[in-house]
């Protein structure tokens, strides 16, 4: 799955999210990708979060929305990210997650549990794209 | 140097409270704009880099649904790492089916599809969604007719010989592992279906029960979004 957040340089945002889902699923399932605050959600005002992962578990948390929701309410993207993804362990603690989460201003972190999770961002006069593991 | 001190700080607090919790985390400072950030690395940045020059090249005729809309389908295209696009995560009918999403942040409109069927831009239809219609959600078959017949999407075969040779070898291996999960007969833990709910009135001399997810208790071969 891939999640994206764009922060246009007017600060406009938007977010979208692309996936073929779960390998050898039962025809007719669909993921969390589509599904608005937990393949990805976003709020010019706020910032935004993409997710990927165990898209059964996931998209009954909307973890996006929770964690632009978490820095509406003053946390920090780390902490939103956070907050995000152990609401979701609390619960299965087994569960493959992995959320990046950037606010307006273009401060971003990630959160994720059961596996090494990645992402990549690129902003300002960067050449490249650059990535951040999530240990 | 007082900066770097915080986020070693933060890191180290971060660090902390991952091993109480399971939650790993990694946090990076402000940046300048414009700026693009997704799941996932290698093949992925691509995607990235695509979005990215989208928003830095041409700033006054783009915007950021534009860039998020041809960052994804970079990602479509290239198969990204089987999870995104055509011929990836083949259904147990060995059919691939994609979902995608997008959203706007200045109006919160939001447009998408879910189980779509022979069309390989997703996002390209979840924009359509988005622009041209007042709905939210379109799925299946009738969200493939809104592509072909609204956006002039051309229908193909999602399947590749990957995707097909990915299936064919989980069929061979008895569909395992599977998402079936409760009471089914005959025991998705070991066969392939067709499966059917159990009943108390259904033998069990030749029907046995499945009551796990075999996904779950094969963690190594677990799938994902």
């Amino acid at each position: 799955t891939i999640s994206m957040v764009a922060i246009h340089s007017d600060g406009t945002m938007a977010a979208g999210t692309s996936s073929n889902g779960a390998t050898h699923k039962v025809p007719g399932r669909v993921g969390d990708g589509p599904i608005v605050g937990s393949g990805s959600y976003v709020d010019s005002d706020i910032g935004g979060c993409g997710a990927t992962g165990d898209g059964d578990i996931m998209m009954r948390f909307l973890p996006c929305y929770q964690a632009v929701e978490n820095m509406r309410r003053g946390l920090s993207p780390q902490e939103a990210a956070d907050d995000a993804v152990s609401r979701m362990i609390k619960r299965y603690p087994m569960a493959m997650t992995g959320i990046v989460v950037v606010d307006n201003k273009g401060q971003h972190a990630g959160a994720g549990s059961g596996w090494t999770f990645t992402y990549a961002f690129r902003s300002g006069d960067m050449k490249e794209a650059v990535t951040v593991t999530v240990p | 140097m007082a900066r770097n001190n915080q986020v070693v700080q933060r890191l180290t607090v971060l660090s902390m409270l991952c091993i109480a919790s399971r939650v790993t985390a990694a946090a990076e400072g402000s940046m300048n704009l414009p700026m693009v950030i997704n799941t996932w690395a290698g093949p992925f940045t691509a995607a990235t880099d695509a979005a990215f020059e989208v928003l830095s090249l041409t700033p006054h005729n783009t915007t950021a649904l534009d860039a998020v809309q041809i960052g994804c389908a970079t990602c479509e295209r290239n198969q990204c790492d089987g999870t995104v696009g055509f011929g990836g995560s083949p259904d147990e009918n060995c059919e691939t089916t994609l979902d995608a999403l997008i959203m706007d942040g200045q109006t919160l409109r939001s447009g998408a599809v879910a189980g779509l069927r022979r069309v390989r831009d997703a996002i390209g239809v979840a924009r359509l969604v988005h622009d041209y219609t007042e709905h939210s959600l379109l799925a299946g078959d009738l969200a493939t007719r809104f592509a072909v017949d609204f956006g002039g999407f051309v229908e193909e075969n999602l399947a590749t010989t990957e995707s097909l040779a990915q299936c064919e070898a989980w069929r061979a291996a008895d569909c395992q592992p599977n998402y079936r999960a409760g009471h089914i007969v005959p025991d998705a833990g070991a066969q392939c279906g067709p499966y059917a709910p159990w009943k108390a009135s259904d033998s069990l001399d030749n029907a046995e029960l499945h009551e796990g997810n075999s996904f779950e208790s094969s963690s190594s071969k677990r799938s994902h979004d």
